[in-house]
């Protein structure tokens, strides 16, 4: 390293990386394409304006609750750029769990209503294992409803498989509420039906059956509460029939 | 297998890391921070075919079968190739915003050998 003079920055010289040589920016560049590639991806993704870091947080706490460490940080298993998998099968089954956080519809008369934007990603052929719409309940402040009672029956929208635009089925579960909490529902078949439709776009409408005079709003898309933004999870798996080999 | 240390010209592992934020990458891929771009280099003379660090390959056995049944195997080109691979779970934003986490197998070079 070159001496330091007076007033120069000793440590300057250090920790510099080596400028790449042809052959190093070569190889980085068929490792980019390579991890593309195996992600099912054209290009990198554009990030001009990330997911808000609140509602990042709070939908991966939620879904791996029971594995925080002692030290109270998010431990995510398998990320640590290995993992181990039990058999060979699991080996040869690229899984994904995609985590879709809601936006809201910009037509004024649906305030009730989320969508979703997930595609079946590079076009593969994705079997969703299970889906599930997560929730946040709130509880309003004390006077704004009638008090004690506080089960309710919340119904979710969705558009029914191979209906026309307007025909929705839907689904309800019957909820106790004692405080603001995230609830989840089940929406395996819906997405299931969507992703082999190959739409995009996932319309949901949230409904609170007998909520008009409880102190109970389903929290749906607030800016200024990003924490309790409304997600959904779906675990895939990828089918390629033409590569798949089972055992017998 | 080998781990390529600069000394032996034979087929071993070369480690080879990237940052996810040195190749400014890290806006969009959450975990993990970085990339094992392992790769298998080096020579594989004939003695080295059907090394430990080979014995499930597929391609040692039939090289063996040849042997047995007094086939000349010199006249065949032995090659350096990964003999053990492993699956790295990624989690990242797609082009939609959402998080996805999957796991990609095959994605690591953990292990080297002639075939």
């Amino acid at each position: 390293s070159p001496p330091s003079t007076p007033g120069s920055c000793t440590a300057c010289g250090l920790g510099q990386r080596e400028e790449a040589s042809p052959d190093d920016s070569l190889f980085l560049e068929a490792v980019k394409r390579h991890i593309l590639e195996r992600l099912q991806m054209r290009r990198r993704p554009n990030i001009t304006h990330p997911v808000p870091k609140a509602a990042l947080v709070t939908a991966l706490r939620k879904l791996h609750s029971g594995r925080m460490g002692a030290d109270g940080r998010l431990q995510i298993p398998n990320l640590d750029g290995h993992a181990t998998l039990n058999s060979r099968n699991e080996l040869q089954e690229q899984s994904s769990e995609i985590i879709s956080f809601a936006e809201t519809d910009p037509l004024p008369s649906s305030n009730s209503r989320l969508f979703f934007l997930i595609s079946n990603e590079g076009k593969q052929n994705l079997f969703v294992q299970q889906a599930n719409l997560w929730l946040y309940l709130k509880l309003l402040p004390p006077g704004a409803g009638k008090g004690s009672r506080r089960r309710v029956t919340v119904r979710i929208w969705y558009r029914e498989a191979g209906s026309g635009p307007g025909q929705w089925a839907w689904l309800e579960k019957r909820v106790e509420l004692k405080r603001s909490s995230w609830h989840t529902f089940p929406m395996t078949q819906a997405i299931q039906a969507q992703f082999q439709r190959g739409e995009r776009r996932h319309d949901l409408g949230v409904e609170c059956q007998s909520c008009g005079g409880l102190a109970v709003a389903p929290v749906l898309v607030d800016s200024s509460d990003e924490s309790h933004r409304p997600f959904l999870v779906v675990q895939a798996r990828a089918l390629d029939a033409k590569h798949r080999i089972r055992k017998r | 297998g080998l781990e390529c240390d600069g000394r032996t010209s034979l087929c071993c592992r070369q480690q080879f890391y990237i940052d996810f934020r040195l190749i400014g990458w890290n806006d969009w891929i959450i975990a993990p921070t970085g990339y094992y771009g392992n790769y298998c280099e080096g020579s594989c003379p004939a003695y080295m075919a059907g090394a430990p660090g080979s014995a499930s390959s597929f391609h040692t056995a039939v090289v063996n079968q040849y042997r047995m049944r007094g086939m000349n195997p010199g006249t065949m080109n032995s090659c350096c190739i990964p003999t053990k691979l492993s699956t790295m779970s990624m989690l990242y934003f797609d082009d939609e915003y959402n998080i996805v986490k999957r796991d990609v197998p095959n994605m690591i070079v953990e292990e080297c050998g002639c075939a």
